[in-house]
């Protein structure tokens, strides 16, 4: 199985 | 103040469609450039990124940057109530409270004004960096949104592998399995039918058929999408707008 990933953990907050 | 008039309401309408299932709370920043949002869904996984260019508008002005907090489920029953071909212009004032949402019939002399409330919303802003991507590949919008309808069936997930000229969009499941393999073409006479395939490296990809199918919502707004993919990071989906896009950028899924 395949954990989906959250779109946070690859852009920084501004 | 912000007065933007679109030709017609049909690209409006398009782009509220595409996105309002994926994201309900937006701030639209309306700058002297056009009109921005950025969302990301409930789950965390897809974000949305929206460019209205000036130039997608007939006429277009904004003396000050603007934000209108927007519920798109209500907003999106608002300007149903126009027909395709109106002219549709957003009026808002510099601190607004409501935004008008104005069309006008061409073919008679026919009006409708409706004002939506506005609302504050708290929303965060990711920084997105131009990325270098492993693989780009440009193809029709219908037949990308066909895969993902058709693979959907068989599993939560679809894998897409990019190696030497060749795209596979695949997906395995309780009741079997099934893959579509998509190879550069080019269509002198429709050039919007061609598929276009670059290649640095290979990729190996596999995300959640529930993002896809929310992100091909999208599929009326443009003749071909463009999908940027490179390993571990989010993969790009982009459809062009008269001026400016509509992006999703959707986090892959990986081993446990």
């Amino acid at each position: 199985t395949k954990k989906q990933s959250s779109i946070g953990a690859f852009f920084e907050k501004t | 103040m912000l007065e933007g008039k679109f030709d017609e309401a049909s690209l409006l309408k398009k782009i509220i469609d595409a996105i309002k299932d994926c994201v309900q709370l937006c701030n639209f920043n309306c700058t002297e450039k056009g009109i921005t949002l950025q969302a990301v869904d409930d789950s965390r996984v897809l974000l949305v990124s929206l460019l209205i260019g000036e130039e997608a508008f007939t006429d277009y002005r904004c003396d000050r940057n603007i934000t209108l907090g927007v519920d798109l489920s209500s907003f999106s029953k608002m300007i149903k109530c126009g027909n395709n071909e109106d002219f549709l212009t957003l009026i808002a004032e510099d601190s607004p409270d409501t935004v008008l949402v104005v069309f006008e019939d061409k073919n008679r002399e026919r009006i409708s004004e409706y004002s939506l409330k506005l609302m504050d919303i708290d929303n965060e802003f990711l920084k997105i960096d131009d990325m270098d991507y492993d693989s780009v590949i440009t193809m029709p919008a219908g037949e990308f949104a066909k895969i993902v309808r058709d693979l959907k069936n068989l599993s939560e997930s679809l894998g897409i592998l990019v190696t030497k000229d060749t795209v596979k969009f695949l997906s395995e499941g309780d009741i079997g399995s099934g893959s579509v393999v998509v190879k550069p073409f080019t269509d002198l006479e429709k050039p919007e039918n061609s598929v276009k395939v670059s290649l640095k490296k290979p990729v190996n990809l596999t995300f959640g058929l529930k993002y896809l199918s929310d992100i091909i919502k999208a599929t009326n707004l443009a003749e071909s999408v463009t999908i940027k993919i490179a390993d571990k990071v989010p993969a790009l989906f982009e459809y062009k707008l008269p001026s400016g896009y509509l992006r999703f950028y959707l986090a892959p899924k990986f081993d446990e």
